[in-house]
């Protein structure tokens, strides 16, 4: 895993912003996220959730929401 | 309420921004309850 | 706080059911979550964190969405 991944997984959920800090997210697809008021990587976690932990289906709104690719949200 | 039902989730934040309703991301499980938001502050 | 809350916090948050087994929500109001799609704790945990943890939101989608009075909710 890449050390944004271990930065990442480091730190407690409850604080972190989203955007560029993400593993496989950059700054372009982080500022889109923030857009559509996922601001904090808490919100999105939620997002995957409510999705009941459904990979592919989070993989699908990820992609419409701020555009990733197949690896950038698989990352 | 139906009226909301047609704009776009951007819109829909827009409106709750423009009305100073607290809010998250508009997302499948959530927009009905900012639809009714509006509409309660609407009337 | 009452029993069915010391069990509920007790547990990993990972597998619980919802339904009568949440402190505040009773079997009525649990199996109306399950019809909504919210048969897992985790996934009205994710409902929490996509309305950014937000109390007054929370409260007021769950009586949307269940029916919880003011007392349910807050519990």
């Amino acid at each position: 895993t890449s050390q944004k991944h271990r930065d990442f997984v480091a730190e407690p959920m409850g604080g972190k912003a989203s955007g560029g800090a993400w593993p496989g997210i950059g700054d372009a697809l982080g500022k889109r996220l923030e857009e559509g008021g996922f601001d904090k990587a808490y919100v999105v976690l939620g997002q995957f959730l409510v999705l009941k932990k459904d990979e592919d289906l989070f993989r699908e709104w990820l992609k419409d929401t701020c555009g990733a690719n197949a690896k950038q949200s698989r990352d | 309420m139906d009226d909301y039902a047609v704009l776009s989730d951007t819109e829909l934040a827009a409106v709750l921004r423009q009305y100073n309703i607290p809010h998250g991301p508009i997302v499948g499980s959530t927009r009905k309850l900012y639809e009714k938001k509006i509409f309660e502050y609407e009337t």
